[in-house]
């Protein structure tokens, strides 16, 4: 009972299907693991427990399908065609690299060849290049006050190295300009060696 | 401005703020947020030392100075929709959490899905005014995630119809709880129900810790705090041991399940009934986790724009680091993942309403569905995000070590997550069990619907590679 996949590596919801596949059968083999060893120990506990590393293997799969599946899903509700370009550019970048960081659950079932795995790798790097102009605009678009971030790296502003200098400035330990270690500890030792 | 990051923002190809708009969920939603973080930001009662520069003690009592101003401010303002007062409490204490977490996300919405109509009207107001301030006891010393291993006893005693509560072991001392070491006078703890001489396993009860005037613990309660932690400096969270603690029958939960004057145990339409605060809170973490990426993003690619190193060519002036495709390799993917899960955290919020209406309606179908997603999706979500946020602070060199840049307060912040409301590992293996299930009975004949729909086609999954 052969279905070929299509995988167009630029087309979603090739990808979507992809990674339904995937999911599917980790899950079949999951279960298929549980009756094998159900077989072997007669024991439900053991049985589970056995394979519980597969079971773990299944979920990852599968919530990884129902993020990239609700991912390109939110592209059809978007009009606007310059938000909906980029976001797809996202959505692809986001499939094709979670591909490339399980590539061997995608080439053991067969869903994917090793020709194809390289072309994405290409293309990842592509789409490296196509986002990084908009990758400032992207992050600004969280919309998230600077202090909620409270963070002098993220400022919106940019200007980080004064506020670094300011923040450094303002730990205790420069409340004074000798602390009293100094006294307590060091000028003590010194004089005793 | 920083003239490179001007420059960024002038080569971007869409509007930022209709992308704004998608993520907060329209332009109303957009202006409302705004809205409410001008009401903290601009207020000084909500001004801070930096919690960095203050010990421990000194960022509990920071922060319960904050919550309790939050909570007249929100009155005062009139805000009230969940939403709503969730924002607004994170406004109040970013990428922290404050002494009042459990009251009000875990307390009042326990109360709310589990009390009788009459329990409401005894509880909930007094919890609403603050008189009661609650925290949710499930977790113990020796037991977290596998809840049917918690040992804390309800015996009931129809002579004097009241429930007693016992922590039988060192193991069984509640731990961990937010709030219950020094702030709460109230827990609804969760406990092992025996009445006539039989166990019916979990079911929650209100059982008062501290006296509501004096705030002194009450005879047979031991509280307190567990002291620091990776992170989360600001909450107390807490240990409680019951030593013969009488509580009244009617402080048993009994929206579901009831115990009868006479010891009469009635049981719940669905077991699972007792968990819906932490399905609730599960299904916010996959919300919440896309907030905590999308902050270390923001940082680390603002960084990586402001940050010049090295040179590409000798002579040359040195380049902005988002322009190496190393530094693109690490932040690119965690950029488009903070997307993705805000997506899917906008989901997870929806269908929880959804379902959580049809529950209340006596539909029950879709729970076991809910289960499994909410345990799911929390897990790959923190995991991910938990990574994912290392990967930032790295990506911003040493200054990426600095509490200036928030990466690592952002991080002990977050960590958690990957272990409360249910351990990660765990979650994975409840829903590979929802989902083995699902495949069984499709092996079975049964044609399923949602999610797993798609394990139907399980007679078409004989794949071939195709050429490229």
């Amino acid at each position: 009972a052969a279905r070929p996949t299509v995988v167009d590596i630029n087309d979603l919801a090739s990808l979507v299907e992809v990674y339904k596949l995937r999911a599917a059968i980790l899950v079949e083999m999951a279960a298929k693991n549980i009756q094998q060893e159900l077989q072997r120990t007669k024991n439900q506990e053991d049985a589970w427990n056995n394979s519980a590393i597969d079971l773990v293997r299944a979920s990852d799969a599968h919530c990884h399908y129902v993020v990239v599946k609700l991912f390109t899903d939110k592209l059809g509700e978007i009009g606007d065609t310059a938000v909906h370009s980029v976001l797809s550019t996202l959505a692809l970048f986001y499939t094709l690299h979670g591909i490339t960081q399980n590539s061997g659950d995608f080439l053991q079932a067969g869903l994917l060849s090793v020709p194809q795995v390289m072309l994405i790798s290409v293309r990842i790097k592509e789409l490296l290049s196509q986002l990084r102009p908009n990758a400032v605009a992207l992050v600004d678009a969280f919309d998230i006050h600077d202090k909620s971030l409270n963070s002098v790296l993220g400022r919106y502003d940019g200007n980080v190295y004064e506020h670094l200098f300011e923040w450094a400035r303002r730990s205790p330990l420069n409340s004074t300009e000798v602390h009293e270690s100094f006294h307590k500890y060091l000028k003590p030792l010194r004089s005793k060696l | 401005m920083n003239p490179d990051i001007m420059k960024e923002r002038q080569n971007a190809t869409f509007d930022v703020e209709k992308l704004t708009n998608i993520l907060d969920g329209g332009p109303e939603k957009t202006k409302r947020r705004r809205e409410i973080e001008t009401l903290v930001f601009n207020d000084p009662d909500f001004e801070e030392e930096d919690p960095n520069f203050l010990s421990r003690s000194e960022r509990y009592d920071q922060a319960v100075r904050k919550s309790a101003r939050m909570i007249l401010k929100m009155r005062e303002y009139g805000i009230g929709h969940p939403d709503e007062i969730y924002f607004f409490k994170k406004c109040v204490h970013p990428s922290r959490p404050e002494p009042l977490d459990l009251h009000l996300g875990m307390f009042l919405p326990t109360l709310l899905n589990q009390a009788t109509p009459e329990q409401m009207d005894r509880f909930f107001m007094p919890a609403w005014n603050l008189n009661i301030i609650g925290t949710y006891a499930q977790t113990e010393m020796g037991h977290g995630t596998h809840l049917r291993g918690l040992e804390t006893t309800a015996t009931y005693d129809p002579a004097t119809q009241e429930f007693v509560l016992n922590s039988p072991t060192f193991s069984s001392i509640k731990w961990w709880p937010g709030g219950l070491g020094k702030t709460s006078n109230c827990a609804i703890v969760i406990a092992q129900l025996y009445t006539q001489g039989n166990c019916h396993g979990l079911h929650a009860f209100i059982v008062p810790i501290r006296d509501f005037n004096t705030h002194e613990p009450l005879p047979g309660i031991v509280v307190g705090d567990i002291g620091p932690k990776f992170g989360y400096s600001e909450v107390d969270n807490g240990f409680l041991k019951l030593e013969n603690i009488r509580i009244p029958r009617e402080n048993m939960l009994m929206k579901h399940a009831t115990v009868e004057p006479d010891g009469t145990y009635v049981k719940p339409p669905s077991s699972k009934l007792t968990y819906g605060t932490m399905v609730f809170i599960r299904s916010l973490i996959v919300g919440n986790s896309a907030l905590f990426l999308a902050k270390s993003c923001t940082i680390a690619i603002r960084y990586s724009a402001v940050r010049h190193q090295s040179d590409f060519r000798p002579g040359e002036p040195e380049p902005q680091i988002l322009d190496y495709q190393t530094q693109q390799y690490k932040l690119f993917p965690l950029l488009a993942m903070a997307y993705a899960f805000a997506f899917v955290g906008q989901y997870m919020n929806d269908t929880y309403n959804r379902i959580t209406g049809d529950i209340n309606q006596g539909d029950f179908t879709e729970m076991p569905e809910l289960h499994a997603l909410s345990a799911g999706l929390k897990a790959f979500t923190t995991w991910a995000t938990n990574a994912a946020i290392e990967v930032c602070r790295m990506s911003c060199g040493g200054h990426g070590y600095s509490c200036s840049s928030a990466l690592p307060d952002i991080y002990v912040g977050f960590t958690p997550s990957c272990t409360y409301e249910g351990e990660n590992t765990v979650m994975m293996l409840q829903t590979a069990r929802y989902l083995v299930k699902s495949y069984q009975q499709v092996k079975a004949g049964k044609q399923l619907s949602g999610i797993v729909s798609y394990l139907n086609e399980a007679e078409h999954w004989r794949v071939q590679p195709q050429p490229v």
